[in-house]
């Protein structure tokens, strides 16, 4: 799943 | 992070780079679309605003920081220091018709309404078709410089190769970022048409690609 105001990619 | 990953931020840059260098050694923009580099710096700066909220890690922040410069660079080159060059009169994309439908999307497909959340996403699906007035240009006026293609084939690859890294981290971490994903997977539709004109013209010709 995605975790908000976390993205970790470019 | 695995190597798909990595190799996919490689080769952004690259592009990125190879794009710069063009510029600045033939002290010309001809060709290039500032319309899109105005758009990649947009992209950049929307997404990386989490600069100042959360720490991923100094690799994440060192490359936010580099793609974020360059692209102002870019833009700074074609507008600024080499405009006299710029091909004003073939970059005619209307770039409204991609921002409004791209900021009606983020403010309705998002994972949290929040400003932050809605920029990021703006950045994501603007980022998605941030290069198709480029891709205008070279089919409007029906060539494009070799080192130009370059520079799209290693945008496109970059593209290709984070799908790459989602597939992996899907399987091996139970990552699935949905709208990252599927703007993706429609932006590197996009090069697919390119990567077959790029394959049969510029690597087996030589020079300038042109179109039939």
């Amino acid at each position: 799943g995605m975790k908000v105001e976390e993205h970790d990619e470019l | 992070m695995n190597i798909f990953r990595l190799a996919g931020d490689v080769s952004h840059l690259v592009a990125i780079i190879i794009l710069l260098l063009k510029i600045w050694r033939s002290k010309s923009c001809a060709g290039i679309s500032g319309k899109s580099q105005v758009l990649f710096a947009l992209v950049f700066s929307t997404r990386y605003l989490d600069l100042f909220t959360v720490f991923v890690s100094v690799y994440n922040v060192v490359m936010k920081v580099v793609f974020l410069a360059l692209s102002y660079a870019t833009v700074y080159l074609i507008y600024m220091r080499f405009r006299n060059s710029y091909d004003s009169e073939n970059d005619t994309f209307r770039v409204e018709f991609l921002l409004v439908p791209v900021i009606g999307l983020s403010f309705l497909e998002n994972y949290a309404f929040t400003p932050l959340e809605i920029l990021w996403t703006f950045s994501i699906f603007l980022e998605a078709v941030a290069i198709m007035p480029q891709l205008f240009m070279i089919t409007k006026t029906g060539e494009a410089e070799s080192i130009t293609t370059h520079y799209l084939f290693f945008l496109g690859l970059y593209r290709a190769l984070y799908i790459a890294n989602w597939v992996w981290r899907y399987h091996m971490e139970g990552f699935f970022d949905q709208i990252a994903v599927v703007s993706g997977v429609v932006q590197t539709i996009f090069y697919c048409d390119f990567f077959y004109l790029y394959v049969t013209r510029v690597l087996r010709g030589k020079g300038k690609m042109s179109l039939p």
